[in-house]
Order: structure tokens, then C-alpha cells, then sequence
């Protein structure tokens, strides 16, 4: 464990805990895209799998069950609480994530460290984190002007990541055969879909204005 | 796990 990776695990932590809080303080998921949740929880699920067979640390496991846990409940909260439920504008969340789900699964067909069930959930997983922000960015582009604690969700979630990449560069440098390239370049990818928005995000915070991004 | 390393890495 380095900096680097603590900084992103907390960091990711933190996009969690403040998206309940928005979800809670305001009992409503106005903003919030319930695919991104719904791809999230799978990535978690898929990415986990070892999770009773493989442990690494206490850390490690409590970490992954709050990810799981945190993610249904939001799942749970948009679909099925009433108050919360009302609030979600599935005519603003359209993007088709299923094809995003089929994509990923396929380029962990192919693309894998080892072809064994537990590997190819794996890579499916990295590779669907990669793009699950895409419902969320587009639902903020088309709904305009975006709530606070929505923004700092989409900023940590997408500086978690960004973390991971000095983790990986640090245990480039440390460790003798590390080489992680599947995650490595997914998460260049995932942090880079963030480009525009952490632009959008730096304007809103330089000039004190609320948070806009071009439609 | 992959060559007997686990992805230790959330």
C-alpha cells in the first residue's frame, strides 16, 4: 500500500459519502444518473467475486463490502424508495448502458490476464468502470445546471482513479515485475473521459459560479 | 489471482 493508493481508495470513499449525503439531506436523486449506479454496483460485484475465496487484508475486504453494500443501497434508493424515486428523470437518464455492459464483457472475452471465470469477471469489471461514468456526464450536460454534491460526487469519482495512476507509475518504480496494463489503461481511459468536466469543474470553482457544462 | 498474485488492489 502507498500514498497514492490510500489517497484514491479515500478519495473514492469520500465520492460515495457524499453522494448518500446528497441523497439523503435532499432525498432526492435529481442530477444522479441511476445507470452509472447500476453499472457501479456491477463492477463492484464482478470485481469482488474473490471475495470470500482471496484475503488480502482487513482493509482490502472492508473496503470491498462497503463498496458493494454502499453501491446497492444507492441502487436501492433510486428505484425503489419513494421519495428518492421520485425524483429520478429517466427522461434525462437514457444513455444505453446495457451496450455498455455487452462491450465490456466482450473485451474481457478477449482481452484477459488468464481465461478463467474469476479473471474475465475481473477485466469485464475494469473495463465497464472505465466507461461508467458515461450515463452520469451525459445526464449532467442535459439537465444543465448541476447541484453542488452532485459535482463533488462526479470530481472525487473521477480523482480516485487519477490517484490510481500515480499509485501504478509509483509501483513502476518500486516493485521489479510490476505490471498491471489492463488496469493501468483502462484507468488512463476512465480518468480521461473526466477531462472536460474537470475543466467545466476548476472554471465553476475559479470564478466562484455555479457549475455548467456545454449541452 | 493471476500467476499466484492476487490483485491486491480494490
Amino acid at each position: 500500500m502507498n500514498i497514492f493508493r490510500l489517497a484514491g481508495d479515500m478519495t473514492h470513499l469520500l465520492s460515495i459519502l457524499v453522494l448518500l449525503l446528497k441523497i439523503y439531506a435532499t432525498k432526492s436523486c435529481s442530477g444522479v444518473s441511476r445507470k452509472t449506479q447500476e453499472l457501479y454496483a456491477i463492477v463492484f460485484l464482478a470485481r469482488y467475486l474473490d471475495l470470500f475465496t482471496d484475503f488480502i487484508s482487513v482493509y482490502n475486504t472492508f473496503m470491498k463490502i462497503v463498496f458493494i453494500a454502499s453501491s446497492l443501497a444507492i441502487v436501492w434508493c433510486i428505484r425503489v424508495h419513494p421519495m428518492v424515486k421520485r425524483s429520478y428523470d429517466k427522461d434525462l437518464d437514457t444513455f444505453r448502458h446495457y451496450l455498455l455492459v455487452a462491450a465490456s464483457f466482450l473485451l474481457a472475452l478477449f482481452l484477459h490476464e488468464k481465461f478463467t471465470f474469476l479473471e474475465i469477471f475481473w477485466a469485464f469489471s475494469i473495463y465497464l468502470e472505465a466507461v461508467a461514468i458515461l450515463p452520469q456526464l451525459v445526464l449532467l450536460q442535459r439537465s444543465g445546471n448541476v447541484d453542488n454534491l452532485t459535482g463533488q460526487y462526479v470530481f472525487f469519482l473521477g480523482a480516485y482513479r487519477g490517484l490510481y495512476i500515480l499509485n501504478w507509475i509509483y509501483r513502476y518504480l518500486t516493485e521489479p515485475r510490476f505490471t498491471r496494463w489492463i488496469a493501468c489503461v483502462s484507468g488512463v481511459v476512465q480518468t480521461a473521459l473526466y477531462a472536460d468536466f474537470f475543466y467545466y469543474y476548476f472554471i465553476s470553482w475559479k470564478n466562484n459560479s455555479k457549475l455548467k457544462l456545454p449541452a | 489471482t493471476v500467476d499466484g498474485k492476487y490483485h491486491d488492489e480494490l
